[in-house]
């Protein structure tokens, strides 16, 4: 592990003095080849080891724990104040609905998500209207619901064919004739350089104003991350991100890449395929996993 | 990486950027880094243009130029096709069986996920699309079952090709691991020496998760190829040398986009061109 590797790096530094950028030098390129291995984005690395390398330098070596564990402590402490605040619990609007719109790349698990978040809702007592905007991808519309029936929540489904924006429309004219609280919009997967599809996603932002625009990311994202979530970003802005697929084993770096780049939460993680896995966003749970 | 500059010491960190944000990870990054280091020392490399081909040349020893072909001479072929949730393994039969179809050979298609919500009907369409018939029954069906009856039924019809869709599954899952090494027996014991190709089917968005999903996969199931996916996005699939160099797998596919004709041989080269683009 990364605090075994610094232990054994910074044995010699024991009882001696401050932390100096020489001393460290050999640990910090231990922290970084952990972080680029956890599939945190080379450029996000480099600067949280000179922001990592700032705090540390000019610190007494304490006598309490040995020189690596304090520089673990000292990264993890970095990566946690970086990961961002914990969880937050979304606040409705003050006129219902209250509207969800998820996007992101193809298979990254937004439909699974919208059910989930569908569910979590019921659970809060607030009606939930889950909406069927994927036109494209081939029983799309069926399997959210399907997953709509297994959860005994609403699902609106446009006519065969029709644009997701009539869809969409239709649907929160529905939503509002009804006790609906929460409209959650499941989109169509798309890649950040379709200019069509993202102008498409605008489109949807620009006529239904909603109240939250999430991200839904695969937590065994690559180098990517940064590039998919500064395309989503700036063609239709982030309020959240929806990181899935945290029930294997990828580190997750790719949540250190978002937040870093786009300053936007991590408000949920997807834990598994069954609609229960759901679960708020702890900082601190994922800066020990990426650090590994 | 541009043409022709000179070299400076800033190069090695510019390649070790290019490497790493292609996600070749550090273990692959670090042995091509060395091999350029170590040409440099020998004076081998004069400008930008030469160490971009050396590295170039250094990938493509790594990965090897003799990925394609499937192995489709058996009277009834048989492709698995696994990999972990959302890959693109349902879209990417899709595509085989059209491409098999113009071909005109004749293809069933097995809907062995009998998990996910309208996993079958997804299959049923691409069927519609490609003019493969789909053997496959309701949700919570024994995927082995599945299996068994299509394998049986394409006999019986005298298809060429049968290709059998599984539920996506994290390699952290023994019990669905598990699963899978009961389908493949099953489809073995029914036609013998299938499945003939058992692939796996990788994200080109993933990272060094990749080689973790590869290595189990090929441990559980013993795969014949990997299909490269969603390589239309900007995401270069660095990670697929890593494996290919330590698992000694060919890429027989990839995947270029959502449509029926968007699956294309894996061209080593090209792919490894693609990392400066
Ligand atoms: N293990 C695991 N699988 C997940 C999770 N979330 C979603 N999945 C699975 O990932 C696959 C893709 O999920 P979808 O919800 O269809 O993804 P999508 O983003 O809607 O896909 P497109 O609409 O095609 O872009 C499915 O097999 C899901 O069951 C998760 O948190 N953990
Ligand atoms: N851009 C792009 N999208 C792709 C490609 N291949 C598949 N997709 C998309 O990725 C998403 C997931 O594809 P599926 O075929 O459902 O993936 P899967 O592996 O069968 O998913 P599960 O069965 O849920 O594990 C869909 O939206 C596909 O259209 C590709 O090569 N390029
Ligand atoms: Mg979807
Ligand atoms: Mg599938």
């Amino acid at each position: 592990s990364l605090s075994e590797k610094l232990q054994a790096t910074f044995k010699k530094l024991r009882g001696h003095g401050k932390l100096t950028e020489k001393n460290i030098q050999e640990g910090l390129r231990e922290v970084k080849l952990a972080l680029l291995s956890a599939d945190v984005n080379y450029k996000v690395v480099k600067k949280f080891i000179e922001d990592v390398q700032q705090k540390a330098v000019g610190q007494e070596v304490l006598s309490s724990i040995s020189p690596g564990q304090q520089v673990v402590k000292i990264v993890h402490r970095e990566l946690v104040e970086l990961m961002g605040e914990s969880f937050r619990q979304p606040a409705l609007a003050p006129a219902p609905p209250t509207v969800i719109m998820l996007m992101g790349l193809q298979g990254a698990g937004k439909t699974t998500a919208a059910a989930k978040l569908a569910r979590r809702f019921k659970g809060e007592r607030r009606n939930p209207l889950l909406v069927a905007a994927d036109p494209y991808r081939p029983a799309a519309a069926q399997q959210l619901n399907l997953l709509a029936q297994q959860l005994n929540v609403a699902c609106f489904i446009g006519a065969p064919g029709q644009t997701p924006l009539k869809t969409c429309r239709q649907a929160l004219s529905q939503a509002k004739e009804t006790a609906i609280e929460v409209v959650i919009i499941d989109t169509a997967g798309r890649l950040h350089i379709d200019e069509g599809l993202m102008a498409e996603l605008t489109e949807l932002k620009q006529a239904l104003s909603p109240h939250y625009i999430w991200l839904v990311a695969d937590a065994l994202t690559g180098q990517e991350a940064v590039r998919v979530a500064q395309g989503f970003e700036q063609a239709v802005g982030i309020d959240g991100v929806i990181l899935t697929k945290m029930d294997g084993d990828a580190r997750g770096g790719a949540a250190l890449s978002i937040r870093a780049v786009t300053g936007k939460p991590i408000k949920f993680v997807g834990l598994g395929e069954k609609l229960e896995a759901l679960e708020p966003f702890h900082p601190d749970r994922i800066a020990s996993r990426i650090l590994g | 990486v541009r043409g022709q500059r000179a070299i400076t010491p800033e190069i090695l960190d510019e390649i070790e950027e290019l490497l790493i944000s292609a996600d070749l990870g550090v273990n692959t990054s670090q042995t091509v880094i060395d091999y350029i280091q170590q040409e440099l020392k020998r004076r081998e490399l004069k400008d930008y243009l030469s160490i971009k081909n050396g590295i170039q040349e250094r990938l493509l020893q790594i990965i090897g130029t003799n990925h394609n072909g499937l192995n489709l001479t058996a009277t009834t072929a048989v492709i698995m096709v696994l990999g972990v949730n959302g890959g693109g393994k349902t879209t990417t039969i899709g595509k085989l069986a059209y491409r098999y179809q113009k071909q005109g050979k004749k293809v069933v298609l097995a809907a062995a996920d009998t998990f996910r919500a309208a996993a079958v009907e997804q299959l049923k369409i691409w069927g519609q699309r490609s003019g493969a018939g789909v053997i496959g029954y309701q949700t919570g069906a024994d995927p082995s079952a599945v299996v068994y009856d299509a394998a049986t039924a394409a006999k019986a019809r005298g298809a060429d090709i049968l290709i059998i869709d599984t539920a996506g599954r994290l390699h952290t899952k023994k019990n669905l691991m598990e699963e899978l090494k009961k389908m493949k027996r099953v489809v073995g014991r029914c036609i013998p020496g299938a499945p003939h190709e058992t692939l796996l089917v990788l994200d080109a968005t993933t990272g060094q998760n990749a080689i973790i999903q590869a290595r189990q996969f090929h441990q559980d199931l013993e795969l014949s190829g990997l299909v490269l996916t969603k390589l239309d996005g900007t995401a270069k699939g660095g990670v697929a040398i890593g494996i290919v160099a330590e698992l000694g797998l060919p890429i027989k596919l990839i995947g270029v986009g959502e449509g029926l004709d968007d699956l294309q041989d894996f061209d080593a080269q090209e792919f490894v061109s693609a990392l400066f683009y």
